[in-house]
């Protein structure tokens, strides 16, 4: 544990909360995307299946639960609780073009071919480009809500700050796994549009809306 | 050994 993937994770752990929050006080879930949601959840699934196979330590199982917890907390108002407010006209991104690929990819670049490092990989791919519909629906209505921008923020940066624990792991421990570390990059890369947009007018007290 | 298996990120 170093500094770089604690705030990592605490930027992470920020945006689902936020995200959560935000639907529960504004009973809406507009303006959000229920298709990276579903994404979301696919990739929690996936990956922190090893709860039940290897502790790593408390911090790193809890942390596992709440995100798994709250991806389907999440899930669960959109779909249900307040579906009547959910903007799915708007949500159009076809999902099976980033399903399908994440999971092609992650049978041909793996680290052994086990069914648990196959999902593990295949959580990685998928959470690079998982935010994508999300983005394509801020384009689609021309706006974000500040709180939705914030959201961004903090789930764009939790990656971004983890590229600078790989660099920190990698002079103090020879910490080097490939298939992360770029994933991690493409992840990071996708939201820089919206940093961008985030700093020039969020950040300035404006409502985040494009040309 | 380059990589770990027991990933220990989250």
């Amino acid at each position: 544990m170093n500094i770089f993937r604690l705030s990592g994770d605490l930027s992470h752990l920020l945006a689902i909360l936020l995200l959560l929050v935000k639907i529960w006080k504004t009973r809406s879930c507009a303006g959000i995307s229920g298709k990276s949601q579903i994404l979301f959840a696919i990739v929690y699934t996936t990956r922190y299946l090893d709860l039940f196979t290897s502790f790593v330590s408390v911090y790193n199982s809890f942390m596992k639960v709440v995100f798994l917890t709250a991806s389907y907390g999440t899930l669960y108002l959109m779909f249900f609780k307040f579906k009547p407010t959910y903007d799915h006209n708007h949500d159009s991104f076809r999902i099976l073009y980033l399903i399908i690929p994440s999971l092609v990819l992650s049978f041909i670049i793996v680290h052994v071919y086990t069914v648990m490092e196959i999902l593990w990989t295949y959580s990685i791919y998928l959470e690079a480009v998982a935010i994508m519909p999300q983005l394509f629906m801020v384009s689609r209505t021309g706006e974000a809500e500040t709180i939705t921008s914030h959201y961004l923020f903090a789930l764009g940066s939790y990656r971004a700050l983890y590229i600078l624990n790989w660099i920190y792991r990698y002079y103090t421990e020879d910490f080097l796994d490939m298939i992360v570390i770029i994933a991690g990059i493409v992840q990071t890369i996708l939201y820089c549009d919206f940093f961008y947009l985030y700093i020039t007018k969020v950040l300035k007290g404006k409502r985040l809306s494009l040309p | 050994e380059s990589f770990k298996l027991q990933h220990d990120e989250l």
